[in-house]
């Protein structure tokens, strides 16, 4: 009884975690598994495993940690078990109190006990307790966080039924990442998507979309809501068809009044994508098939790129190679006489030091910002536009801001298992 | 395999549905509040309260306890505060009693294998 309230007090708020000891997981992977002896009795075993992969995934979305179900190792290595029982269950000092009150428990760093006289049912059903709310729940107190009586958030400690949008709001995922920190890395390419709608009067809307994209997966950012679509990252190859699967290197939306091209470019190739049709087109207007080399269509431009962005207001494509950057015009198809110049002298850094110079993950407008910004690593520099140079008219045109960091401008851009990407 | 406590394994069989039972009275409200952190045990404390009486400490606990939950703070174990401790709940503290003060008795001396840990 005493070694039981010692390990429940181990996860009140605001205390230190008991011996000094750790408040968090230090592994970037955890490994999880429901116990064999510890299955439900109520929903089929595949149902409760895909139930708390899922739980366990929502979770690696907000934070830079990721979870794998491991059915091989031996049992003392898997970091956290899950498993359900009743009354005096699973070598437990805490024994369940049967239906209604308590539904579950758990210990920080540790395992999940689930009280199966409770009516578990999976989140597509309106009855009983949802197991999916549950488990994200008590996996919230293994990962460090205690209990809270604020409205919306899934460490509340009673059982509220589901709502039909069951998420992790803002103040979780800031609670979790304040033990965790926030998910930081470079990106491949980083993206506006313009769409065109017609609403309820037939007027053409023009809307857009924000994407990152890294290595094989990509997450639509919803600008509004300041964090990712749920259920992102997806793989490239369910979002996109007919480009490559994995590390674009740029993409470019030409748009004029006469044009509306848009372009992914990997290494010494390009193709362009048809956005009526959600893929890439198999041959252009000639009959000559994509994707076709960059020095074909973009004459006097190397390969392969680091990124590159199109400004609508010179009508230019900025190529970037290294230390380079290539002014291509797109009316007269051609680099522009005096390039390529170095970036430090096209963009110019307002602290000279605080620069990319080289190697620029990505180049990007933002339609929300009405902003080019340059990634390279976990940090961004935003160039100077033109209401930057109204309100400080000392600032170099087309100069970049010191660094910031791009996970507190862009929130919640993380990686999931590669395990879960299909779910 | 399916483990089980007793020898009989009768804790296997399917049993008729085994409810909690309820907290309708002062002692299961004064074990749900100490168990989820509302309030010291009685057994557990070591000096008086910094709330006074034993009772007044209690109606100070529920008055936590209903406060957060949205509910009259009147101290008293009314039935919509006992009905919202009857509800579905995770088995884990909420919170920590307020700290009481324990000092050492007059002469007794204070070494580090004195200290609780």
């Amino acid at each position: 009884r005493a070694r039981a309230k010692r390990f429940l007090q181990a996860l009140l708020p605001e205390d230190p975690p008991p011996a000094g000891g750790p408040r968090a997981f230090s592994k970037k992977t955890l490994t999880w598994r429901l116990l064999g002896e510890g299955v439900s009795s109520q929903l089929a075993l595949d149902e409760q495993r895909y139930i708390f992969r899922l739980a366990f995934r929502m979770w690696s979305e907000v934070m830079p940690l990721d979870f794998q179900e491991d059915l091989t190792a031996p049992g003392a290595t898997v970091d956290i078990k899950l498993g359900f029982g009743r009354g005096r269950h699973l070598g437990c000092p805490w024994v369940f109190d049967g239906s209604g009150q308590e539904f579950a428990h758990a210990w920080r760093l540790g395992d999940i006990h689930f009280d199966d006289d409770e009516h578990f049912t999976p989140p597509t059903s309106d009855s009983g307790l949802s197991l999916l709310k549950v488990a994200v729940h008590e996996i919230g107190h293994v990962l460090g966080l205690p209990h809270t009586y604020r409205t919306g958030s899934i460490m509340q400690p009673n059982y509220t039924p589901q709502e039909p949008v069951f998420e992790l709001d803002w103040s979780d995922r800031k609670a979790i990442q304040k033990l965790y920190g926030s998910c930081e890395g470079s990106f491949d390419t980083v993206f506006d998507w313009i769409r065109k709608e017609r609403n309820q009067y037939g007027e053409v809307m023009v809307r857009f979309s924000t994407y990152f994209f890294r290595n094989s997966w990509y997450w639509l950012y919803e600008n509004r809501n300041n964090r990712t679509r749920y259920g992102d990252p997806i793989q490239i190859l369910v979002g996109w068809h007919g480009i490559p699967t994995q590390n674009i290197d740029a993409f470019v939306h030409i748009w004029t009044w006469r044009r509306d091209e848009r372009y992914f470019f990997k290494g010494n190739q390009y193709w362009r994508y048809d956005s009526d049709n959600d893929q890439a087109h198999t041959e252009d207007e000639q009959g000559k098939s994509y994707p076709k080399l960059i020095s074909e269509g973009f004459p006097g431009v190397p390969s392969p790129l680091d990124t590159a962005f199109y400004d609508r207001r010179k009508q230019f494509i900025y190529f970037f190679q290294e230390s380079f950057v290539f002014a291509f015009d797109v009316n007269r198809n051609q680099v522009l006489d005096s390039y390529p110049r170095k970036i430090t002298q096209v963009f110019p850094g307002i602290e000279p030091q605080n620069h990319p110079f080289r190697n620029i993950d990505s180049a990007y407008f933002s339609y929300t910002h009405n902003s080019v910004f340059f990634f390279k690593g976990k940090a961004y520099w935003k160039v100077v536009n033109d209401k930057d140079r109204q309100q400080h008219p000392w600032l170099p045109s087309n100069g970049l801001f010191p660094k910031q960091s791009i996970s507190e401008k862009w929130f919640d851009v993380c990686d999931v298992h590669a395990s879960t990407l299909n779910m | 395999e399916t483990l089980f406590h007793s020898r009989d394994r009768s804790d296997l069989e399917p049993s008729p549905l085994r409810r909690a039972k309820p907290i309708a009275d002062l002692p299961a409200a004064q074990r749900f509040l100490s168990k989820y952190g509302w309030a010291e045990a009685p057994h557990e404390s070591r000096a008086p309260s910094p709330e006074g009486s034993p009772r007044a400490a209690l109606a100070e606990a529920v008055r936590r306890f209903q406060k957060v939950n949205a509910l009259p703070t009147s101290g008293e174990l009314d039935a919509a505060t006992l009905a919202a401790m009857n509800r579905p709940r995770c088995g884990l503290p909420d919170t920590r009693p307020p700290l009481q003060a324990v000092g050492p008795a007059p002469g007794t001396p204070t070494t580090p294998a004195a200290r609780r840990p």
